[in-house]
């Protein structure tokens, strides 16, 4: 399973539809305080179907839309598209969200259930619970939690 | 049950170690199962300290410790990718260069993203996308140059 | 004592927003009372941008706005000294640069004390302490040269 | 009120007799991590009369003294002086606690009880509550706190 491309547009501060190809490798994403470098973190956690509000440092999930600014209008859809490759073929995983709150999920282009999405991924590693995906300020993660949940974590990699 | 989760323990526990070591440039550490067996404690003794609670480590020293934890797993079970968004903002220069030359032999294996405001860390990286609000806030993509 | 704390409230309030302004090059912030007088909210909107609530700000952001709170404080009322251990970590260069300036004025009336594995922050001060451990367990001071 | 010194041993990391002198302007403590920067801190706060175990990092009071390491024996007293000057003369303050738990108090050389030391800070901006001390991880602190709390910092300077 490798990470191919990440597609987004009314996702947050990414108002127009911008796109990252990810190689091997190492790859930094860099720049000033508030240019938006957490949201692609936020934006790939959404699109593996992350529905908790306070890790996506949002209120409603209708926050995640690209809300204005002092320029340019709201909107009313945020999309994130995430490709990958699983070893034979390439797999277009994606989220939709409308201003009404409606989700909608998508695999190949094909409306699915969340529970799809998440079926497919079991056992690979990616996925809501991964590990190894560090948010901001959390880096001492591991050391703090309780000991009941690094052995949930032990037991999940086995 | 039981025996996958001793078998994984032990794997994950001897990695951990390993990455203290070198983290720390010596020392050690290591996991051990809480009395009860539901829970699992980590230890490290920095080399040539006497540590008794991990509450008395440095930030960055908690850092290190965390990381380590983190890598074992990865090392044990790799994920196909990994974000990191700003673990190196603790870390002194010559911690970070010893993580960096682990995450180098590890992204053989996983696509590792950093979110950095570290010159070290992006210039040991093989990509550099770089984020700008030329329209005030709205985001897009600008090439980098180091 | 009402009297009182208007007054020092308008006072800190207005130089609240005259530091957002410098460390966010422009935008604006102020503070307010609750609606039962018995706290204090902050706003900050930077530059161009439109935000609903103060945890929608980047982590680099929510430090500088924290950071504008505290000057206000130490300019309304400076403080003998001024102890701060790794403020600098989130910020960006650029940020960063904005605030030593600040800390350059506010060193005439109050001694500041960073804690820094920061360079720039380095350069900008008028003493550097190294701490270093040459035998492992035991804090010593070492000259530093930049 | 100017710092002057700091002078400590015996204290956390800082085995040996240490002198740290206070000039105007800017200082910068630097080193690499676990070297004691933040044991500096912890040191002058804990000499003003902190007794709050969670900001000092530790579980009882005896575990601010030298617990050894591999080349040395840990010690019985930990002591930490700071020296100021109030505008017209030095005051000296310092704080010793020994493996029985007791603490010392003393200004100028005298014993005094650690009120004398809080009613000496009254009204100058040093002593606990110092807004003006930001630790380690807490540079949020501001943003983070309850309105009340910033209602209270801002009383507190009137
Ligand atoms: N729905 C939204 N619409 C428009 N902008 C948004 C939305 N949600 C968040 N933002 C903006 O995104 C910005 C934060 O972006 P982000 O957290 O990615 O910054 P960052 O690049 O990680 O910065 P730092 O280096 O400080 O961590 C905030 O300024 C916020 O106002
Ligand atoms: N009572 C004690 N006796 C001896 N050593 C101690 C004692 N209490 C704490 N230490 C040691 O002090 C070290 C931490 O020091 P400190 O937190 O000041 O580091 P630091 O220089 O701030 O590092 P960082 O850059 O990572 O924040 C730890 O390694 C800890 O073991
Ligand atoms: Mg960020
Ligand atoms: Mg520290």
């Amino acid at each position: 399973m490798k990470l191919l491309r990440l597609e987004l547009f009314g996702f947050k501060s990414f108002l127009n539809r911008t796109v990252f190809h990810f190689s091997e490798g190492i790859t930094s994403i860099v720049g000033p305080n508030g240019c938006g470098k957490s949201n692609i973190v936020d934006a790939i956690v959404w699109a593996l179907g992350e529905r908790g509000t306070k890790s996506l440092r949002i209120k409603d999930m209708g926050d995640v839309i690209f809300h204005g600014s002092n320029g340019k209008r709201p909107v009313n859809v945020a999309e994130v598209a995430v490709d990958f490759f699983d070893g034979q073929k390439e797999v277009a995983i994606k989220r939709r969200i409308y201003r009404d709150g409606t989700n909608e999920y998508y695999m190949n282009g094909t409306l699915v259930r969340l529970k799809d999405i998440q079926d497919f991924f079991l056992g690979t590693g990616v996925g809501l619970n991964a590990y190894a995906i560090v948010e901001q300020g959390r880096v001492e993660y591991f050391i703090q939690m309780k000991p009941q949940e690094r052995r949930v974590l032990i037991e999940e990699t086995s | 049950a039981k025996d996958i989760f001793s078998e994984t323990f032990v794997r994950v526990n001897e990695t951990f170690q390993r990455f203290v070591k070198t983290l720390f440039k010596g020392g050690k550490g290591y996991l051990s199962l809480t009395q009860d067996g539901s829970g699992v404690d980590m230890y490290v003794q920095p080399p040539g300290k006497k540590v008794n609670r991990m509450e008395q480590l440095s930030g960055g020293e908690k850092a290190l410790v965390s990381i380590a934890f983190l890598l074992a797993l990865m090392d044990t079970r790799p994920s196909p990718f990994s974000l990191l968004d700003e673990i190196d903002a603790p870390l002194d220069d010559s911690n970070l260069l010893s993580l960096l030359q682990i995450m180098k032999d590890i992204s053989a294996k996983t696509q590792i993203v950093f979110i950095t405001h570290n010159r070290l860390t992006m210039e040991s990286s093989d990509t550099i996308y770089g984020i700008t609000m030329e329209e005030e806030g709205v985001s897009k993509i600008v090439s980098v140059r180091l």
